[in-house]
């Protein structure tokens, strides 16, 4: 494992520990979008299945599990907790989420490393973690004043994106047969529509004044 | 190689 690819887990794990932080500490979810949490659980869920079929490493499993369990339980959270739940900017949150799991799920029958159950599901985690983020962008523009752990939280999340595209830079010149056309594409997608709110994030960090995006 | 066919990303 390179220092890209670790530093990428753990601004990934950092970024899952401030947001149940700000759930569990100040028992409020405020200007976290529900809608991309969901999409994440079911990222994970549908990416994680070779948990049952392949060991890879014990950093590897325990790395799975860490993302399962909290990803759904961020969700759970949201939606039952009952303190939780009513700091939740429902009528804010409207993105249509659901709608973006049908062409994902359709370009990976078409598009995919291999045609198998696991691998057709693997690349649909791939494309639907590419678009997750989309209800979580739409909620910080519409919410007037970002509090520093919700900035932080995706400011962390797309730190992890960022290098993780440098650990697959790393790779593909050290290794040989290093070559995954499908994670890499969706990957620096997913990268590029963090790039804006990366632009407003250090502008406001500059000048140091509360981040706020523009309408 | 069996590498290439395993995804030992996260």
């Amino acid at each position: 494992m390179n220092i890209f690819r670790l530093a990428g887990d753990m601004t990934h794990l950092f970024s899952v520990l401030v947001l149940l932080l700000k759930i569990h500490t100040i028992k409020s979810c405020a200007g976290i979008s529900l809608k991309t949490q969901e999409l994440y659980a079911i990222v994970f869920t549908t990416r994680y299945l070779d948990l049952f079929t392949t060991y890879i490493s014990l950093y590897n499993t325990i790395m799975k599990l860490i993302f399962l369990g909290s990803s759904i339980s961020i969700v759970w959270y949201m939606r039952h907790h009952k303190v939780v739940r009513r700091s939740y900017d429902k009528d804010q949150d409207t993105f249509r989420h659901y709608l973006l799991m049908l062409p994902c799920l359709l370009l990976a029958l078409l598009i995919n490393e291999k045609f198998t159950f696991l691998e057709v599901m693997w690349a649909f985690s791939l494309y639907l973690e590419a678009v997750a983020i989309l209800p979580q962008l739409v909620l910080l523009q519409r919410t007037r004043n970002i509090d520093n752990l919700t900035g932080q939280y995706v400011l962390l999340l797309g730190a992890y994106r960022a290098l993780y595209v440098l650990n697959w830079i790393y790779r593909y010149f050290t290794e040989e047969n290093y070559v995954h056309w499908i994670t890499w594409v969706s990957g620096i997608v997913q990268t590029l529509l963090y790039a804006d709110f990366f632009y407003y994030y250090f502008q406001s960090w500059k000048n140091n004044v509360k981040l706020q995006l523009p309408a | 190689s069996v590498e290439k066919d395993v995804h030992d990303e996260l």
